[in-house]
């Protein structure tokens, strides 16, 4: 599933 | 992905090869703080435990495999392969009244009691006060090598960046992480007055020292 929004940060 | 992101991302990076080159090159990790380097290691243990299992871009694996290799191998530098040189009289900041209260506080606040999401809670507010024993150090020393303020100039303008490239998505993609932004104002205000030496002295020749 989509990652939870701020999880695509470094 | 915005230029602030990006460019935060890449300084990060260039402080964590500046560290290690300048381990590695003068061979002595003197004035080196090995507690904040064991809880910069532990903050990527805990926030990249999705390494493997939520691929989300090359470029995101890569830098997190580069993140988590660099660190312990700081880690590893300091407290093996350097040992000699390690100042452990004056890295003396007591971690553990950082490491308790920031678990503690990753129990209570979070955004979903699970355990991945409480360990990546804890790993964005341990790196929020990650940098104390070194700023600490350096006090204690009252001097730093002109590298090492140059590692400490990076590392704190990378969550600086951070801390735009969150306005640039809240207006432009309604996104926002109240935890990473509350932690990340932390972390940068913890630097301010680093930042004021850095730009002072620093930048117009002279070596960091504190009046003692």
């Amino acid at each position: 599933e989509e990652p939870a929004a701020g999880k695509d940060e470094l | 992905m915005n230029v602030f992101r990006l460019t935060g991302d890449l300084s990060h990076l260039v402080a964590i090869i500046l560290l290690l080159l300048k381990i590695w090159k003068t061979r002595s990790c003197a004035g080196i703080s090995g507690k904040s380097q064991v809880m910069f290691a532990l903050v990527f243990t805990t926030r990249y435990l999705d390494l493997f299992t939520n691929f989300i871009s090359p470029y995101n694996s890569v830098m997190k495999v580069i993140y988590l290799g660099c660190s312990y191998a700081t880690v590893y530098m300091i407290y093996m392969k350097f040992k000699a040189s390690y100042d452990g009289n004056h890295d003396t900041f007591r971690a553990e009244f950082l490491i308790i209260p920031v678990g503690g506080l990753a129990f209570l606040v979070n955004h979903e009691f699970t355990p991945l999401e409480i360990l990546w809670t804890f790993s964005i507010y341990l790196e929020s006060v990650a940098i104390l024993p070194q700023l600490f150090m350096i006090t204690k020393t009252g001097e730093a090598e002109t590298i090492t303020t140059h590692y400490l100039f990076a590392l704190g303008l990378y969550r600086a960046l951070y801390l735009i490239n969150w306005i640039w998505r809240y207006y432009f993609e309604g996104f926002f992480d109240l935890i990473a932004i509350v932690a990340g104002c932390v972390q940068t205000i913890l630097y301010c007055d680093f930042f004021y030496l850095y730009i002072t002295k620093v930048l117009h020749g002279k070596k960091l020292s504190l009046p003692a």
